[in-house]
C-alpha cells in the first residue's frame, strides 16, 4: 500500500 | 483471465464515427495500473455505442489483456484496434471497479 502511494500519476491520452 | 473477473462486462463498440472518442488515464507502473476512461466525447464511436462509461476500467481489447502494459502501449493497442480495417468494431472487456 505504501508502494502504491509512491507510484506516479498517469498521463492522459485522447483516442 | 478476464472471464474470472466477476464484475467485468464485454462491450462492443461499432466504429460508427471517424474517431473512437475516449480519453484514458493509467497503465502499468502508475497509480492507476489499468487504463480507466476519463472522458467520452460526444459524437465519437464510444459515445454512439452508449454503453461505455466514464470510470470504466479497460481489462482487455479484442481479447488482448492490458494488464502489465504501460500507458503508451495500452493506448497504442486501443488505437490499433480502432484503426484496423479487419473489424468494424472493438470489443472492450471493462469493469467498474478498480
Amino acid at each position: 500500500r505504501e508502494k502504491r502511494l509512491t507510484l506516479p500519476p498517469s498521463e492522459i491520452t485522447l483516442l | 483471465p478476464g472471464l474470472l473477473e466477476p464484475t467485468s462486462c464485454l462491450i462492443r463498440v461499432v466504429k460508427s464515427a471517424p474517431t473512437l472518442g475516449i480519453a484514458i488515464e493509467g497503465g502499468a507502473n502508475t497509480r492507476q495500473p489499468l487504463p480507466r476512461i476519463v472522458t467520452i466525447q460526444r459524437g465519437g464511436s464510444a459515445h454512439n455505442c452508449g454503453k461505455l462509461k466514464v470510470g470504466h476500467v479497460i481489462l482487455e481489447v479484442n481479447g488482448t489483456t492490458l494488464r502489465g502494459k504501460e500507458h503508451r502501449e495500452a493506448a497504442r493497442v486501443i488505437a490499433e484496434a480502432f484503426k484496423t480495417k479487419e473489424k468494424d468494431h472493438i470489443d472492450f472487456l471493462v469493469t467498474e471497479f478498480n
